[in-house]
């Protein structure tokens, strides 16, 4: 990716990452579309030899031969068993019977984490620099497992158990379901055997924010990633004729629109449908938009899609504009001819002009690439939401990373805009979501993994969650485009990645495979459940005269639930020194509102002497009675001369 | 609806194979033949759980689920990208 790891302070921390600058050994199993083998991010200069061990391959197809592997690329392969058991046979008219990427996510995301350097990477002329993955000396091997109609349980299964035999040391999937129960999840499913390998598992927390309790791929042996935004932006400027100039975003490049103004047209007008609004196939009145620019709501079709009506209807230029739906979040899009996206209080305003005014005329000005945007980052609306729904004493998401406006490699069957009639081709593309953050997770944790061969993925987790930020420079809150407000644990869990700081994080949280047995326990799995879910069939797996507590999970986050009438929560961690030896002091509190929720902690002080030294502290909380549904927030937070260990405290009055 | 295939993922307790099975493929296509004439193995499954999919009816599904050795039968799910 080009700007993302500048803007996460990658540029600076080669010294930080000194085996992980090699990182050569790390392998990272994305489980997603496929992959376009040709692109320069899987060139392979400088890498070693394929790590001894490796059994991953490229397998073959009409349009894919075993010579696609390389010493970056060492593995692609393609599962659709169970697709054509549900959708029938692959039609290879569209897609490849093979482990080649036509949609492009695959090859986006796989490049995104470990993509190797590309120098003048850009898409159309935006964003324009060096393309490089989080960890760009990591191997990558990629499993299809998504096809035209989905992506389907049992070849997402079958692929991650043919990337933990393959010997991968990091499984990124940047898909999810709804929420089941950990037990009928197949990825959770999945993950869960292969934690236990030391594998560590990143998925994307899903796009269906910001409503709350939207997330999907929740287990807590998973490390679940929303989105935010980086500090470049792709500006356009709407001049109206009543001179309002209104800033949007667009990727467009091709002929720019006259300065002029130019007649101005709001969709809704133009149609004969009671759905013209929305600009789609169809729908506009070649008449009424010729040589106009339009004014389209987005909703329902692609927003790119949009252009092409817009385009075929003989339309010169588009204006899409949020609605209540997206509100004043702005997704840059290479529209096919001049077009802007503008939030939900600009288009509206244009819509009441366009509406009002005898002669409404325009004009778009794009401004190409602008960095160094602020604040950033943001919360993406569209990121999805605790609290987890599954499980409620585990906060989820976990952390946010760059998920918006990415740009990284892409499909050479497919243009820009995925739009089949998009005949453009292009080696870079920039597009947005969850899917693109949970790779940047993955191939930092790659680096992580490099730099410490003998971190558990819990400890990974950790140390990515405790050094993450939750606010700006200034001390102020990491806003979110969704409220403009400061955003909550339940927006982003610990807050934002931050990898310089990631690799020395002093103190880790760390599980194993044991604590996650006594959670399953905690949640009142029978025997049943826990040999669905573990593999092994233990009858005895949750022993009578033991007592079990979510509160015990040892998690880098704390989720606190009290009845409306209030009440304690004891919660009990245990913390790993893995940096110097030091003494470390707690500052802790939490509120809802103006109502303070009282966080003792003992011991206040820990003292460690070694590295690899345990040490155990208890949280008490305590709250009166709020009405049922308030949510509050805090901070957990030990501090040493050298580290700080941050932990986000979410409580819920239910 | 009752006769219209899907596919499910059998998860099985690998311990409770039965002796007269050399191996787990063998006890898992018995398995499924013990249900349904028609039904395949699509795929089997030994790392990250044991057991296998397969294209079932739900009465063939809920026969499975009784038998002996079956932990859970789960029907299939479709992911989406993000």
């Amino acid at each position: 990716t080009t700007r993302t790891p500048e803007f996460l302070g990658l540029d600076r921390t080669d010294a930080l990452f000194p085996q992980s600058n090699t990182g050569r050994d790390v392998i990272v199993g994305v489980l997603d579309t496929g992959v376009w083998p040709e692109r320069p991010s899987y060139d392979d200069a400088g890498l070693g030899p394929v790590p001894a061990g490796w059994k991953g391959k490229c397998e073959e197809g009409n349009d894919f031969n075993s010579s696609a592997c390389n010493k970056k690329l060492i593995g692609a392969r393609f599962f659709l068993t169970g697709y054509e058991a549900a959708k029938g046979p692959v039609d290879t008219s569209k897609e490849s019977r093979s482990p080649r990427d036509n949609d492009g996510h695959g090859t986006h995301t796989s490049s995104t984490a470990a993509g190797s350097a590309v120098r003048g990477a850009d898409l159309l002329g935006y964003a324009a620099g060096t393309a490089k993955g989080m960890a760009p000396h990591a191997r990558v091997a990629t499993y299809k497992v998504c096809w035209a109609g989905g992506c389907f349980s049992s070849d997402i299964l079958k692929a991650m158990e043919v990337a933990v035999t393959d010997g991968v040391d990091v499984l990124s999937l940047s898909l999810g379901g709804g929420t089941a129960d950990y037990y009928r999840d197949s990825i959770a499913v999945g993950a869960y055997s292969a934690m236990e390998r030391g594998i560590f598992v990143s998925c994307s927390a899903g796009n269906a924010g910001p409503g709350a309790a939207t997330l999907s791929n929740g287990a807590p042996w998973i490390t679940t990633v929303g989105a935010g935004t980086l500090d470049r932006d792709f500006p356009a400027h709407v001049v109206l004729g009543n001179g309002k100039n209104y800033s949007g975003v667009s990727l467009y490049s091709g002929k720019q629109l006259p300065t002029t103004p130019m007649p101005f047209i709001y969709a809704g007008n133009a149609s004969n449908s009671s759905m013209g609004s929305l600009c789609m196939s169809g729908s506009l009145i070649p008449e009424k938009v010729a040589g106009k620019i339009v004014l389209c709501d987005r909703g329902t079709n692609a927003r790119v899609q949009k252009g092409f009506v817009v385009k075929d209807a003989g339309g010169a230029g588009m204006v899409l504009a949020n609605t209540a739906a997206n509100g004043e979040e702005l997704v840059a899009d290479a529209h096919i001819l001049p077009g802007a996206g503008v939030g939900q209080k600009a288009g509206d305003t244009m819509r009441t002009y366009a509406l009002s005014d005898p002669n409404p005329t325009a004009s778009i000005v794009f401004a190409g690439t602008q960095v160094g945007i602020k604040p950033s980052p943001v919360v993406a609306a569209f990121s999805s939401r605790g609290p987890n729904t599954v499980t409620p004493g585990i906060l989820k998401p976990d952390l946010i990373a760059p998920g918006v406006n990415i740009l990284a490699a892409w499909s050479g069957s497919v243009g820009p805009s995925g739009i089949a009639g998009d005949s453009r081709r292009v080696g870079f593309n920039i597009i947005s979501g969850t899917s693109m953050s949970c790779p940047h997770v993955s191939g930092l944790a790659a680096l992580l993994r490099a730099a410490h061969q003998d971190w558990s993925p819990a400890a990974i987790r950790s140390a990515l969650m405790t050094t993450s930020y939750n606010g700006y420079a200034d001390g102020k809150g990491i806003l979110d485009v969704a409220t403009g407000l400061p955003a909550t644990p339940l927006d982003v869990g610990a807050g934002h990645v931050d990898p310089s700081k990631a690799v020395d994080p002093g103190l880790v949280y760390d599980i194993t495979a044991a604590d996650y047995l006594d959670f399953l326990c905690a949640i009142n799995y029978g025997p049943m459940q826990i040999a669905a879910l573990t593999k092994h069939a233990t009858a005895d797996a949750c022993s009578a005269n033991r007592t079990y507590s979510v509160t015990s999970l040892n998690y880098p986050s704390f989720s606190v639930t009290f009845p409306a009438t209030g009440g304690t929560e004891k919660h009990t961690r245990t913390v790993t020194n893995v940096g110097l030896p030091g003494t470390y002091k707690v500052t802790a509190s939490a509120a809802a509102g103006s109502t303070p929720v009282t966080v003792s902690v003992e011991p206040s002080t820990l003292t460690f002497t070694k590295s690899g030294e345990k040490q155990s502290y208890t949280v008490s909380f305590a709250a009166a009675a709020m009405p049922s549904g308030t949510n509050g927030f805090g901070r957990l937070v030990w501090s040493s001369d050298h580290h700080v260990v941050s932990s986000p405290i979410a409580v819920t009055w239910t | 609806v009752r006769d219209e295939r899907k596919t499910y993922i059998v998860h099985m307790a690998r311990s409770a194979m039965p002796n007269d099975f050399a191996e787990h493929g063998e006890w898992y296509a018995a398995s499924l033949q013990s249900v349904s004439d028609a039904a395949t193995v699509l795929y089997t499954y030994d790392t990250l759980l044991h057991g296998y999919s397969a294209r079932l009816t739900r009465a063939e599904a809920e026969a499975l689920e009784s038998q002996p050795g079956v932990l859970l039968v789960n029907p299939e799910t479709r992911y989406e990208l993000h």
